[in-house]
């Protein structure tokens, strides 16, 4: 059946809902960020909770640019001119980007571009 | 990425989305997964935005990510934004801002703006129509009265294009996936014709947030980019996500 060859269109799925099964990983958890905290202060709870996943993100887009250029160039050109880029960015975000920076250790640079990717992507 | 705004037979207006992400980004072939894929699953969090301990806007984000790709202001409009490919793209905004020409804004800035600062949906759909961006983009965009769901299609400078809700013509839905809908889908990623079909056979009679999940859960508008699935309830103000896989067979996109 068309299920299994590409692009493997299934029949349309029903009671799905509650999600359940293989295709639910888990549900999401919720967290408030209070607009009345200055900028940097806004993500502590979120980034403290998911700093391990967050630098394991980074650390597997780095990998993936050290794929692509081995001499670590590419790395050291986010480390060293993102971080000059920060400052021209709009606020709440300029800061809001820093102090998720500040909580998590992730190089500012390496925020900034998850934070530009889709731009970026976009190459 | 999926995105559908519904209307009810009751003029209720629904909002889903699966959100697909990390397209070449490193294929793992013993997990046959996307590698960013599966490290941004453990990153998705739903905020609710306060002040005044008020409730301004919800979302659902990847922690550290400050701008919004999915949202909603309670009461007033949900929103979600798909990826547009085209070559005047957003690395062309990326010099221009390095080279000091900073009158466009980064687009996940301006829907994260729009999500706090607008309120009302058409505020919302001139903000996201005409401010100047970095990158092209679709916006989907429903709001709280009856018609109000639409898809813009955005370029860097301009509105393309704005595809909105008409029942009357029979278009209870809008639906965007990351092909401009006046034209074909590329043919090896066509997730457009199997969500329409999905959406027709549910017929607008069945529309709910549970059906609405099943179509965005079948394959392969459910593939290994899908991160998340988020569905938003504009009238009861909820949104409620869902951190997804897909077994395999499951096409890569």
């Amino acid at each position: 059946s068309a299920q299994f060859v590409p692009p493997y269109t299934e029949d349309c799925r029903t009671d799905m809902y509650p999600p359940n099964g293989p295709t639910f990983k888990g549900p999401v958890k919720w967290y408030t960020i209070d607009l009345d905290l200055p900028p940097s202060k806004r993500w502590t709870a979120v980034i403290s909770d998911k700093k391990n996943d967050l630098v394991d993100m980074i650390q597997a887009i780095r990998d993936l640019a050290d794929a692509f250029v081995p001499s670590g160039r590419l790395i050291e050109l986010v480390d060293i001119a993102l971080p000059l880029m920060v400052d021209t960015l709009p606020n709440p975000f300029r800061e809001e980007i820093k102090g998720i920076a500040a909580v998590s250790g992730v190089p500012l640079g390496e925020v900034v571009l998850f934070n530009i990717f889709y731009e970026v992507f976009t190459v | 990425c999926t995105s559908v705004v519904a209307q009810d037979e009751k003029g209720k207006l629904l909002h889903g989305r699966n959100l697909d992400f990390g397209l070449f980004l490193g294929w793992d072939v013993k997990n046959k997964s996307w590698a960013i894929s599966e490290k941004l699953k453990p990153l998705v969090v739903n905020l609710n935005f306060k002040r005044n301990n008020q409730t301004v806007f919800k979302s659902t984000n990847f922690a550290g990510y400050v701008g919004m790709l999915t949202g909603i202001k309670p009461h007033i409009f949900t929103l979600t934004m798909n990826e547009r490919f085209s070559l005047d793209g957003g690395y062309i905004g990326i010099l221009e801002w390095i080279l000091g020409q900073r009158d466009g804004m980064w687009m996940s800035f301006l829907t994260r703006s729009v999500l706090e600062n607008a309120n009302s949906y058409d505020e919302a759909k001139s903000l996201l129509a005409q401010t100047k961006m970095l990158a092209p983009a679709y916006f989907i965009l429903g709001g709280n009265q009856t018609g109000q769901g639409c898809i813009i299609t955005r370029s860097r400078e301009l509105s393309i294009d704005v595809l909105e809700i008409d029942v009357k013509l029979g278009r209870w839905y809008v639906l965007e996936t990351n092909y401009d809908h006046w034209k074909e889908p590329f043919f090896l990623d066509d997730r457009r014709t199997p969500a329409m079909k999905c959406l027709n056979q549910t017929t607008q009679a069945n529309i709910s947030v549970k059906t609405l999940y099943d179509v965005l859960s079948t394959k392969p508008v459910l593939n290994k980019l899908t991160t998340y699935t988020t569905l938003m309830q504009v009238s009861e103000g909820t949104l409620e996500s869902y951190i997804r896989d897909c077994p395999n067979p499951c096409m890569p996109w």
